[in-house]
């Protein structure tokens, strides 16, 4: 499972 | 990008611009629900802070700028131009009741216990259940607009092609996000009742009103 680092949906 | 969350971002758009189209040609809000129109505003509000603090890409950034200016005129033109066609007697569900646990639950269960990503957290809890009065006024007065209908219709679609979106990003990608894939099979739920009625009366040429 990639970490999330960011929130790029909308 | 992928073709669900594409196709999922126009629906999205597609939505707010019928319900813009709709009160702009009628010069009537009659019928909408105010206060969904508001969570909505919240909802980009809160979650869209990252426009400050990171890039994405050219088409995320005029996105989200596109999706709040909608919410805001559409909150504008129901509160402020034409309030007058205004139903607010039937707009009547109680906000404090979705609230109150969205904001509590935002403070529980997040990523990380940091401002903004509690308030993405509570903008992605608060959007499951943000078209629950505009729902609520539906049931109460027993019948919506077609052109209405057309507009819950494609905010639900958004939801369903987001959730393909996921699945596909979870098998290509090995990517999830527990907060967001939980909130959207909730959301995508509420709207199951009004695709029925939407498939079953509004496609074959009849006004949506409940028995």
């Amino acid at each position: 499972i990639v970490a999330k680092t960011a929130h790029d949906e909308l | 990008m992928n073709i669900f969350r594409i196709l999922g971002d126009v629906s999205h758009l597609l939505a707010m611009i019928i319900l813009l189209v709709k009160i702009w040609r009628s010069k009537s809000c009659a019928g909408i629900s105010g206060k969904s129109q508001v969570l909505f505003a919240i909802v980009f509000t809160s979650r869209y802070l990252d426009l400050f603090t990171n890039f994405f890409s050219i088409y995320n950034t005029v996105m989200k700028f596109v999706f709040l200016m909608c919410a805001y005129i559409t909150v504008y033109l129901i509160y402020g131009k034409f309030r007058k066609t205004f139903d607010n007697e039937n707009d009547s569900f109680r906000l404090e009741f979705l609230l109150i646990p969205v904001t509590g639950l935002s403070f529980l269960e997040n990523q990380s216990f940091t401002p903004l990503e509690i308030l993405w957290t509570f903008s992605i809890y608060l959007e499951s259940v943000a078209i629950l009065p505009q729902l609520f006024m539906i049931s109460k007065t027993g019948e919506a607009e077609t052109i209405t209908t057309h507009y819950l219709f494609f905010l639900g679609l958004y939801h369903a092609l987001y959730l393909a979106n996921w699945i596909w990003r979870y098998q290509t990608e090995n990517y999830y996000d527990q907060i967001a894939v939980v909130s959207g099979v909730v959301q995508t739920i509420f709207y199951c009742d009004f695709f029925y009625l939407y498939v079953t009366k509004v496609l074959k040429g009849k006004k949506l009103s409940l028995p």
